[in-house]
This record gives structure tokens, C-alpha cells and sequence, in this order.
């Protein structure tokens, strides 16, 4: 796409190709690429390359990314909750959250709410330890609200700073068990005010259209904040971002790009769009 | 869904007067966004469509009562015809220890699928032994011995280390204990990872697997090709596991791993629990990409 020179059909197929191609999603493609030759004529664009520019911007510019809710001292704890489906890469990245806010000097402490899953406490343990913070879990098989409950209560006991409640992986059309995600949500609620200051749907970059319905379910039941996207050191570009910042008004915050503990940046939309090509 | 769609467009094209070919075409159209929608890849939609126009633009559509059905059939057997049209079997070595291996990428569900195939095996009278190859991931292991625990079939782990040296000594130990299947699980691991991919290799190598399973996460989109292409390549895959279809992804994903490997797809993960793992039936998956 970048050798070609003219703006001709090949090269609005080969645009089209690019797109679906990173999981942008039929709609969205051809929308983006009918606002183009539109561009194109206005702007009396003659050059393929002149297109991409023209993509880059106004993509780089469509995308929001607004900072994560900012760690006010006042408010103690300040919460996030960490959701999302299976594997998509939820209790890694708060492993890499929770190391960046120590960095800082914060204290943190993680809570281990995926009662259910082979290991999932025994894992944020380990993300514990490589990064310093206090970790709260219950045995296997226990009531996940009940974790939240005591972990926020001992987070304030102790003046914590920061929290990460890790959920466990759901599909988002389990109804029980977004009614379980909508129970966890209320005991934080009532736990702290004004928590959670962050609720991040954790989005696996290999992901199809799916991701779409991953976010507006996820979002009905539990107000999402924003986005991680993660896997992003693979072959996936996760384009369907674009459709759900359109439908369903959710900025991306971070980027995962590995599974290393500094394997996480906040994202940023001119070298996402970059990386397209 | 897509035969209300060709319903639709029939009725409007039909009130015009006698179907052209390129009525068809438009219809062809339909189906082009239908299984982009359903996350296959692009490539193999361009394959698919040029596979079947030839039937599609035929008396059999053109001459129909019901053209909108001739043309779901069309497209139904097409499909069902792509992913292999029967239900492949897991294949056991006649004498010593099958080695089953299971990779893919991070997050597919290869350590649960391991459980669900060993609680199968278990329960089908074969004496499976699990091996935790997973050297890197954080409590994999812990993971891995906690399922075995609750499907009562044992562990053979060595904590971290080579994962090449502890599938061989699994391999040593199955031989001697009278293990019929091992069942190797491995980290997750990007396919554009070299020297992760090159481990793979080295496992393959010293083990012989009968079974190199790719485990595939049926929500993946257009880079199912890639993905399957390169372990195929690298590791001459026996077939496919797709994950997680208990929830509402399409599943094209599927169609696309099979029509670049031609591996067949032996089982489906439809739930986290150590029972949840189903042999793959073509029909329904089709049923279920044609949405
Ligand atoms: N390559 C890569 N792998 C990642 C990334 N983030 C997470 N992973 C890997 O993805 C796999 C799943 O990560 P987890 O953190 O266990 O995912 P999860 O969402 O908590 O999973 P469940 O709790 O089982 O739903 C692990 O192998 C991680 O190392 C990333 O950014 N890049
Ligand atoms: N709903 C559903 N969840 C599944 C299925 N198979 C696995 N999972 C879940 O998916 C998540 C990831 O499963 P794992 O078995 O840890 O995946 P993995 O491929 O071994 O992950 P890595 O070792 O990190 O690469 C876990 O939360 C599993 O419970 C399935 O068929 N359906
Ligand atoms: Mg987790
Ligand atoms: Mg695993």
C-alpha cells in the first residue's frame, strides 16, 4: 500500500483490504474509506500517499484517550476495577499497573476476586510480589464479593492508595455472571465513595467482532471507564477500537505489548495509527 | 440474519422479473458481510465466494421458487464442505505413550482444554499423564496441578526449567509407569516469537507428538490465518481446538484456521469447567457462522 503512487481503484481495494484486515469490521472500513474519496476530491488529492496522511490524522485525531482518573491523595482509596473476558489479559496487566504506581511511590495493594479459575489467586500473588504491593484473597470457591468487601475494608485500614479488584475472566453473555460482576460493583460502591474512580475493560488485540459486543455488555452492566488493549505485540492491530469508541464512547487508556511487568504504556493514537501500515 | 437478508433481496430483485446473473452477484454480496462479520478472513471469503458462484449463478438459483434458500444451501454446503465435512477422531500410537501437544497463542485456553482432554481420556479407560511445559507463566504450573487434582489424573512437573528436558523425562516416566497418553501443556506464545517457536520445534522434536493441537480462541479475527499458517508450518499441526464458543462469537475464525492449515478441527471448548469440551461437529458450526 505505501509503494503504490496513484489513487487508483487498486489502491482504495488495497486501503479497504488493510483495514478489514486489521479487524477494523466491514462497516467502519467502508466508512472510513468513503469519507476518504470524499477528502480526496475536496482536497484535490492525486497521491496515494497524500490519502494516508490524510487517514492518519483524522484517525489519530478521531480516537480518544483520555489519562486515567487521576490519583487524587484526598481519595482513599482510589479503586479500579479490572474486568473482562477469559484470557484476555486482566490480572497481568494489573500486575503492571500496580508495579507502575509503586514506581511512584504509592502503596498498593491487589485484590484477588477471581474466586473461581485453577491458580487465579496464586497468580496475582506472584504480581504481588514482583511488584511490592498487598494482596487480599479468600480460598478457591469462595464468594467474590465477599473478597472485595474485606479487601477494600483492610485497603482503608491501612491507607492504601491504590486498589486493583481482579475479576474473574466471563463471557459477556453470561447473564449470572455479569449479575455477580454488577454485585461487585455495588460492594465497592458502598465501600468507598465514589469508587470505582476506574472500571477497564481489559480487550485481547486478537480479538474479532466480538470485542464490539464485549464492550457494550460490559458497559451496560458495569460503567466502564476505559479500555486496556493488550497482545498488541502480535500480529493484531484490535482496529475494532475504532467501531466501539463510535458506538459506544469508550476511550482506550493503555496498551499492553507484552507480558512483562513494564510491558504496558498509555496509549497513544498517532503511533497506533502508524503501526497500521 | 443472512436468509432473512437473501429473502429480502430476493423479493425486490424477484419483483423486477426473471433473476440475472448479476441479481446473484448482489446476493453474493450478502454473503461477502455476513462472514466478515463472523471473522473470517478475508482471503478465505474471496476463495469461498469464487468457489461457489459458479453454483450460485446456476439453473439451481436462477430457476428456483425459492431462490434466497437454494442460495443458503449453496453457501451451508460450501461451508460444511470447508471445514472438512466429518468429525476427525484423536489418533493413539499402537504400542507406548501417545504424546498429545497443545499450543498457541496467550490466553487461547490450552491449559483448561489439557484438563478437559485428560478428564476424556480418563474417563474412556485410557491413563492420561499431564506435563506442565509452561515454565513461564506466572503460577501455570500451580494451574496446571490443580486441574489435574480435580480431574484425578496426575502431574508431571518439574517447576521451571527446560521445558524440552521435562516433557522427556515425562515421556521416561509415562513409559515406566504405563501412561497410554501425555499430554504436554505449553506456554502461550506469539507465532512471530522466534525463539519461542523454535522451542516448540525442539519439543516436537524430542517427544514426537502423534498430536500437535493448535488451541484457537473462537472470538479471534483476521489474523486466525496468520497465526494457524505459521505453527502449521512450523510444526506440521494434526489439528485444531476452538475455544470459548459457550459465548456469542460468530466463529469464523474457524473457517479460516481450517482453510489455510486443511487441519481438522477435533473439539470444542463450550465452558470453563473440566467437562465442557465437545467434538466438533461441522453442521453446527456452520448453523452457527451463518448466524
Ligand atoms: N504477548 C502478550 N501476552 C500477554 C499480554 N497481556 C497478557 N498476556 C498473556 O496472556 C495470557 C493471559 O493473561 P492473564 O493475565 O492470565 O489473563 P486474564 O484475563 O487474567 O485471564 P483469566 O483470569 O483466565 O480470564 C498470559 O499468558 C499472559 O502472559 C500482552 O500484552 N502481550
Ligand atoms: N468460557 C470459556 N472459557 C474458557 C474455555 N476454555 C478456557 N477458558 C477460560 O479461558 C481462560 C484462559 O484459559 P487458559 O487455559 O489459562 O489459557 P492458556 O492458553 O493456557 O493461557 P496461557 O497459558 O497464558 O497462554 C481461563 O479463564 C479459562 O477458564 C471455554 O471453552 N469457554
Ligand atoms: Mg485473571
Ligand atoms: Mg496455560
Amino acid at each position: 500500500l505505501l509503494g503504490r503512487k496513484l489513487l487508483d481503484d487498486q489502491f482504495w481495494e488495497e486501503l479497504e483490504e488493510t483495514l478489514i484486515a486489521a479487524d477494523f469490521g466491514l462497516p467502519t472500513t467502508e466508512k472510513i474509506v468513503g469519507d476518504l474519496k470524499i477528502a480526496a476530491q475536496q482536497q484535490n488529492l492525486t497521491l496515494a500517499d497524500d490519502v494516508i496522511r490524510v487517514f492518519k490524522t483524522d484517525v489519530a485525531d478521531y480516537i480518544k484517550h483520555p489519562a486515567m482518573a487521576p490519583v487524587a491523595a484526598s481519595t482513599k482509596p482510589h479503586v479500579v476495577l479490572v474486568v473482562g473476558v477469559n484470557g484476555s489479559g486482566k490480572t497481568t496487566t494489573i500486575g503492571k499497573l500496580a508495579a507502575q504506581d509503586r514506581k511512584q511511590g504509592r502503596s498498593v495493594m491487589l485484590v484477588a476476586a477471581d474466586t473461581f479459575r485453577a491458580a487465579a489467586a496464586d497468580q496475582l500473588a506472584v504480581w504481588a510480589q514482583r511488584s511490592g504491593a498487598e494482596l487480599v484473597r479468600h480460598t478457591e470457591g469462595g464468594d467474590p464479593a465477599a473478597v472485595v468487601f474485606d479487601g477494600l475494608a483492610a485497603a482503608k485500614a491501612r491507607g492504601i492508595d491504590v486498589v486493583y479488584v481482579d475479576t474473574a475472566g466471563r463471557l459477556q453473555t453470561k447473564h449470572n455472571l455479569m449479575e455477580e460482576l454488577k454485585k461487585i460493583r455495588r460492594v465497592i460502591e458502598r465501600a468507598v465513595e465514589g469508587a470505582p474512580h476506574e472500571t477497564l475493560l481489559v480487550l485481547d488485540a486478537t480479538t474479532g467482532q466480538n470485542a464490539l459486543s464485549q464492550a457494550k455488555l460490559f458497559h451496560d452492566a458495569t460503567n466502564l471507564t476505559g479500555i486496556v488493549l493488550t497482545k498488541l505485540d502480535g500480529t493484531a492491530k484490535g482496529g475494532i477500537i475504532i467501531a466501539i469508541m463510535d458506538q459506544v464512547d469508550l476511550p482506550v487508556k493503555y496498551i499492553g505489548f507484552g507480558e512483562k511487568v513494564d510491558q504496558l504504556r498509555p496509549f497513544d493514537p498517532r503511533g497506533y495509527v502508524e503501526a497500521l501500515f | 440474519t443472512l436468509s432473512d437478508r437473501l429473502a429480502a433481496i430476493f423479493q425486490r430483485l424477484r419483483s423486477r422479473g426473471k433473476l440475472t446473473e448479476s441479481d446473484v452477484s448482489e446476493v453474493l454480496r450478502e454473503v461477502r458481510v455476513a462472514l466478515l462479520e463472523a471473522d473470517v478472513n478475508l482471503g478465505v471469503v474471496r476463495d469461498f465466494i469464487a468457489a461457489i458462484r459458479e453454483r450460485a449463478v446456476g439453473a439451481e438459483v436462477l430457476e428456483s421458487l425459492t431462490p434466497a434458500q437454494a442460495v443458503i444451501k449453496i453457501v451451508h454446503d460450501g461451508l460444511i464442505d470447508m471445514l472438512g465435512g466429518t468429525t476427525e477422531p484423536l489418533h493413539f500410537a499402537p504400542t507406548g505413550p501417545t504424546v498429545i501437544m497443545l499450543v498457541g497463542l496467550q490466553g487461547s485456553g490450552k491449559t483448561t482444554q489439557a484438563a478437559k482432554l485428560a478428564a476424556r481420556l480418563r474417563e474412556a479407560g485410557r491413563r492420561p499423564l499431564l506435563v506442565a511445559c509452561d515454565v513461564y507463566r506466572p503460577a501455570a504450573i500451580t494451574q496446571l496441578t490443580t486441574l489435574g487434582e480435580q480431574v484425578d489424573v496426575p502431574v508431571y512437573e518439574e517447576g521451571a526449567g527446560d521445558p524440552v528436558g521435562i516433557a522427556r523425562r515425562a515421556l521416561e516416566q509415562a513409559r515406566r509407569v504405563g501412561n497410554s497418553v501425555v499430554l504436554l501443556d505449553t506456554a502461550g506464545r506469539l507465532q512471530i516469537d522466534e525463539p519461542l517457536m523454535r522451542e516448540l520445534a525442539s519439543l516436537k522434536a524430542a517427544v514426537s507428538p502423534l498430536e500437535s493441537l493448535l488451541v484457537v480462541d473462537a472470538m479471534t479475527g483476521q489474523e486466525a490465518v496468520n497465526v494457524a499458517k505459521t505453527f502449521d508450518e512450523r510444526l506440521a499441526l494434526t489439528g485444531m481446538i476452538l475455544t470459548k464458543l459457550d459465548g456469542d462469537a460468530r466463529g469464523g475464525a474457524a473457517l479460516s484456521i481450517r482453510a489455510v492449515t486443511g487441519k481438522p478441527i477435533k473439539f470444542i471448548g463450550v465452558g470453563e469447567k473440566v467437562n465442557a469440551l465437545e467434538e466438533f461437529h461441522p453442521d453446527r458450526l456452520v448453523s452457527r457462522i451463518l448466524g
